[in-house]
């Protein structure tokens, strides 16, 4: 995984719900 | 208490405010091929919450990941006005942590009104419940 795609990973999990 | 899977059905925003149902719902949107949907959703919320020093970096991530190719679902989705402002502020020196807010919303209405409502008759969601 290249260093964008982390970026944009990281972004997309740091808004996503997390474990109840 | 009311179970997870009935407060899914209430609102796209109780399904997305829950981990399974997110899960669930993303996994729905890969089967039908349009994932980028609700990835580009969070994407844009993360993106109001970055740190200005990366802001710059992701917001042309963001773009050239979901806009810039007017093949994907999203870029198909969203206006072409809002493209354009979305293009206009990527080059700028100053983001606006809510440059992405007008896409967001076109393309959560998108969902409320088609994938949504599909995931609530799906197999998989029926399985589920």
């Amino acid at each position: 995984m290249d260093s964008e795609d982390d970026l944009l990973q990281k972004c997309i999990t740091s808004a996503m719900p997390k474990q109840r | 208490p009311t179970p997870p899977y009935l407060k899914w059905a209430e609102s796209l925003h109780s399904l997305l405010d829950d981990q399974d149902g997110t899960n669930l719902f993303r996994s729905f949107l890969c089967q039908e091929g349009c994932e980028d949907l609700v990835d580009f959703w969070f994407a844009c919320s993360g993106f109001r919450q970055t740190s200005q020093d990366k802001r710059a970096k992701l917001a042309k991530v963001i773009y050239r990941k979901y806009i810039v190719d007017g093949s994907g679902i999203v870029s198909r989705t969203i206006k072409a006005a809002t493209k354009s402002f979305i293009r206009d502020c990527v080059g700028k020196p100053h983001l606006d942590p809510a440059m992405f807010e007008q896409a967001q919303t076109e393309i959560q209405a998108m969902m409320e009104e088609n994938t949504y409502p599909l995931f609530l008759k799906s197999d998989l969601y029926l399985e589920y419940t």
